[in-house]
């Protein structure tokens, strides 16, 4: 049985000019991953891949690989990115521009912000459903802890506590700022 | 298709073992956390690394990550711990005041913190309700799952220390780093307890200078390595809060284990009491789940008292 399943298994699915992202702010950006629900051949291979398109200014908030390392591919303009150790050291605050590529280790913290008006890179990860968790906006790390918890953890008040957990409103892509945009402009 | 990592040929090639002790210990303003080297031949065999930790009354450990999943065991006191699981909804929400009394919040009682954190209410007009991700109670005897990646804090709002021992599956598919256990905290500019162990490795491997290098750079959060407009523009914040963040402020010496004034308040749902039977304690709060697959006596054609499962769909004698 095997020409029913591995022969015949579905071995693409394009995800560079998806018009349905899975994250999409039309100030900031869109995002499409292929995971192993997406494309069952990745099961076998353990790996999936994600496309970003980030706009000028425009930042994909500070966030983690939960169980995968990746490979971040630039394909167009360039970006500033910083990746952070489990020591809290920065081992990367750089641009990567089109055709570089910059590795970042599992559970490393990474952010990224557009230099360009429109930053493309395809990030391969090595696992089929890679996870990430987001350290800043809203359903983020931040946001799950009690504000009790938070206060005490950074040693401020409630009012410095709440606004950690609900000044950002976005969850995965910040768009500019009001001025950056209109400098931009 | 998950498969565990192989210990590295001849690592567990072991002609003895030896009943090991700490053998570092991490002192801190709430409580100490000792480790274990993990760089132990038998360790390194096993792929796993431990830790322990103690808390003091009123203390909190802050929140962190861990490249492997954990295993905790309590083996003494009782608390509050917490998880952020990744994309998870917050489902405990506080209510508004006049809906209070089904939720317990708890507080101990210092007049003076308690007054501040009344007037920064009042002056934000109306108290703002929080919500966040589930927070459990645990107890002497609880093991506790800390899944890879997943944030996890605990807090010890009682007098006897909790003292929790803590097993890093280094070796575990989900890690996909080397076999050294790291910790990623999100808070504080504490060194990571088990840093000193990757610097004796990367010594070991004749790599010094860079050695020298991470020590020189060691005690920070995973915040703390970004940039501060970095964390201004994802976080919408002023730089004060940035600072705290990072852990920048002077008073930040405290480690990863901190004292809290005044007590903690967060939602969760009131406890339930033991009820003692037949001699033996059984706990009321357990989840229905388990209430299900308890076993209930029942008399047997014979009239002997036999133990059969309850199963779902099943008539069987029980409490509602």
């Amino acid at each position: 049985g095997l020409e029913e399943t591995i022969c015949t298994a579905r071995l693409r699915q394009n995800i560079g000019s998806s018009s349905s992202p899975d994250i999409y702010n039309p100030e900031a950006g869109r995002i499409k991953t292929v995971t192993s629900f997406d494309l069952p051949a990745l099961r076998w291979l353990r790996l999936s891949a994600e496309h970003g398109t980030l706009h000028r200014n425009a930042m994909f908030v500070p966030h983690y690989n939960l169980n995968a390392n990746s490979a971040i591919y630039a394909l167009r303009g360039r970006a500033r990115l910083q990746v952070v150790n489990c020591n809290g050291n920065t081992v990367f605050d750089g641009e990567l521009e089109a055709g570089r590529v910059l590795i970042v280790p599992q559970n490393f913290a990474v952010a990224a912000k557009s230099m360009s008006d429109r930053f493309q890179y395809v990030s391969f990860k090595t696992n089929d459903n890679a996870a990430i968790a987001r350290l800043a906006g809203t359903q983020s790390t931040l946001s799950g802890v009690p504000m009790d918890v938070l206060a005490a953890t950074y040693n401020m008040d409630r009012n410095e506590a709440r606004q950690l957990k609900n000044n950002n409103l976005y969850k995965f892509l910040v768009p500019p700022r009001e001025s950056e945009r209109r400098a931009a402009a | 298709p998950h498969q565990k990592q192989q210990p590295q040929q001849n690592e567990c090639q072991l002609e003895q073992l030896n009943a090991l002790e700490p053998d570092n210990r991490i002192e801190s303003e709430g409580g100490i956390i000792e480790t274990w080297n993990p760089n132990n031949r038998q360790f390194r065999c096993a792929g796993v690394a431990l830790s322990r930790c103690t808390l003091q009354r009123n203390s909190l450990r802050r929140p962190f990550y861990s490249n492997a999943p954990q295993e905790i065991f309590i083996q003494q006191g009782s608390g509050y711990f917490g998880m952020v699981f990744p994309g998870c909804p917050e489902t405990f929400e506080e209510p508004q005041e006049s809906e209070q009394r089904e939720s317990r919040r708890i507080r101990e009682s210092v007049q003076g913190e308690s007054r501040r954190i009344r007037e920064s209410e009042q002056g934000e007009g109306r108290r703002f309700r929080d919500s966040h991700q589930k927070v459990n109670r645990f107890r002497e005897g609880d093991l506790i799952a800390v899944p890879t990646g997943t944030v996890f804090w605990m807090y010890n709002d009682q007098d006897t220390p909790v003292i929790a021992v803590s097993l890093i599956d280094t070796g575990s598919f989900q890690n996909q780093l080397d076999e050294m256990p790291r910790r990623f905290y999100l808070a504080g500019n504490q060194e990571q307890e088990f840093l000193q162990y990757q610097q004796q490795q990367v010594r070991g491997r004749g790599e010094q200078r860079r050695g020298r290098e991470q020590q020189e750079n060691e005690g920070g959060n995973i915040f703390s390595g970004f940039k501060r407009d970095f964390l201004e523009d994802a976080l919408n914040v002023n730089r004060h809060i940035v600072d705290r963040l990072q852990g920048r402020n002077e008073d930040e010496e405290k480690g990863a284990i901190v004292k809290v004034r005044g007590g903690l308040s967060f939602v969760t749902p009131p406890e339930r009491q033991s009820r003692h039977q037949g001699g033996s304690i059984i706990e009321e709060d357990e989840d229905e789940e388990d209430e299900w697959r308890r076993p209930h006596h029942q008399k047997s054609r014979r009239g002997e008292e036999e133990e059969r499962p309850c199963r779902r769909g099943q008539k069987c004698e029980r409490s509602n």
